[in-house]
């Protein structure tokens, strides 16, 4: 899974 | 999702439909560096690629196409249709002295050696100083119509609000990304010089003039 680091900003 | 960060996302926002409603109702680019603009391209490009591999949220995902849509929209005008009012000899930066760097420091300094988190790390990295190009422009010219000026204050309060974001979150959800928030000091640091301008010569009704 790409997003395992949290990147929920923009 | 918090105030600051909310307010920053539609800082952002305003600042690229400022820009592009600037040279679309102007029919003009004069003064815009067409090189800043191709490295938000890439920045939102590189960045955004999860939105193939992951869905975050509507708004997440809305803001990310707006962004990015934009961005291409901004290039366009300036390479294409208002190609011949582009200031290419005052836009001389070199900005491979930019990408070259942000690339090796993407590959050396980052969360995951995976290739979509790498161009993360790139696009961060490179956001950071992705300006400077437009603001090496105005040095060179010693001006800036005012704008621009607007479009460059809302560019820089986005990510001084977001400096406000990673503190509240530090806090209230005990997430930091130190990987965004050094970058986001850096690029905050490079609009100081601009505010204390904006804020001393645009707020007071005065044309962004600098001394020769």
């Amino acid at each position: 899974e790409y997003n395992v680091y949290g990147h929920d900003e923009l | 999702m918090n105030v600051f960060r909310l307010t920053g996302d539609l800082s952002h926002l305003a600042a690229i439909i400022i820009l592009l409603l600037k040279i679309w109702k102007s029919r003009s680019c004069a003064g815009i560096s067409g090189k800043s603009q191709i490295l938000f391209a890439l920045v939102f490009t590189t960045r955004y690629l999860d939105l193939l591999t992951s869905f975050i949220s509507l708004y997440n995902t809305s803001m990310k196409i707006i962004y990015v849509g934009c961005a291409y929209a901004t290039v366009y005008l300036i390479y294409a249709k208002f190609r011949a009012t582009y200031d290419g000899n005052h836009d001389t930066f070199r900005v491979e002295f930019l990408v070259v760097p942000v690339g090796g420091l993407a590959f050396l300094v980052n969360h995951d050696f995976s290739p979509l988190e790498i161009l993360w790390t790139f696009s961060i990295y490179l956001e950071s100083v992705a300006i400077l190009p437009q603001l090496f422009m105005i040095s060179k010219t010693g001006e800036a119509e005012t704008i621009t000026t607007h479009y460059l204050f809302c560019l820089g309060v986005y990510r001084a609000l977001y400096l406000f974001n990673w503190i509240w979150r530090f806090y209230f959800e005990g997430f930091f990304d130190m990987i965004a928030i050094v970058a986001g000091v850096v690029q905050t640091i490079l609009y100081c010089d601009f505010f204390y301008l904006y804020i001393t010569k645009v707020l007071k009704g005065k044309k962004l003039s600098l001394p020769a």
